[in-house]
């Protein structure tokens, strides 16, 4: 553990309080991709479920059972409150998964990482991958509506900030751990590279107190 | 099933 990934994992705990937050103070899920966090659920899903057959630490083993409950807690708020959206949800959380789903389970089948061909590590694979193309039905949303409230603006900038700490992480552990993960390394950057536009108008807009607004 | 590729980050 070092004080990258630390923050990192503090800033995706952050990430989905704010989400939890923002549906309960505006008492409505408008403006939040079920799609996206329905993907975060199959991640943590084929990612964590090793909780149950290989040990890290306490810390380790309380962080994957957060997310998993957290990601799958998400899903039924945002399902009991389906009809609360402004706008039917249906007509502009549009983005097709499939794509995603298809090409992550591509890529892990045929660059298994450290190209160990087990179920575990195959499923670990795909998680990055899908991970790291997850919020793109949330950006589209976004991208579509053309604003958003605040509490969502932060929540999608503290996830954004998650994977950024990581990839400092790992630069760290290359070198001072003597450890590097390929397949860690390309998905993050994809990650935070996918977020880098976001990043920019949320510096420009919210940072300046402005309203968020796409451009 | 098991450490064969220990992965030990979130």
């Amino acid at each position: 553990m070092n004080i990258f990934r630390f923050l990192a994992d503090m800033s995706h705990v952050l990430s989905i309080l704010l989400l939890l937050q923002k549906i309960r103070s505006s008492n409505s899920v408008a403006g939040i991709s079920f799609k996206t966090q329905a993907l975060y659920a199959l991640v943590f899903v084929t990612r964590y479920l090793d909780v149950f057959i290989y040990f890290v630490s306490i810390y380790n083993t309380a962080m994957k059972i957060l997310f998993l409950g957290t990601s799958f807690y998400t899903l039924h708020v945002m399902y009991k409150k389906r009809d609360s959206g402004t706008i039917a949800a249906n007509t502009i959380d549009t983005f097709r998964v499939e794509f995603l789903l298809i090409g992550s389970l591509a890529l892990a089948l045929i660059f298994p990482s450290e190209r160990i061909y087990s179920v575990t590590n195959i499923l670990w694979t795909f998680s990055l991958w899908l991970e790291s193309v997850a919020i793109l039905p949330q950006l589209f949303m976004l991208q579509r509506t053309g604003q958003a409230e605040s509490l969502t603006v932060h929540y999608i900038f503290a996830l954004g900030l998650y994977r950024g700490f990581y990839v400092l992480n790992w630069i760290y552990r290359y070198y001072f751990d003597n450890w590097f993960s390929l397949t860690s390394f390309v998905t993050g950057i994809i990650q935070t590279a996918l977020y880098s536009d976001f990043f920019w108008v949320y510096y420009q807009k919210v940072l300046k107190g402005k309203k968020f607004e796409l451009p | 099933l098991g450490d064969e590729n220990a992965h030990d980050e979130l």
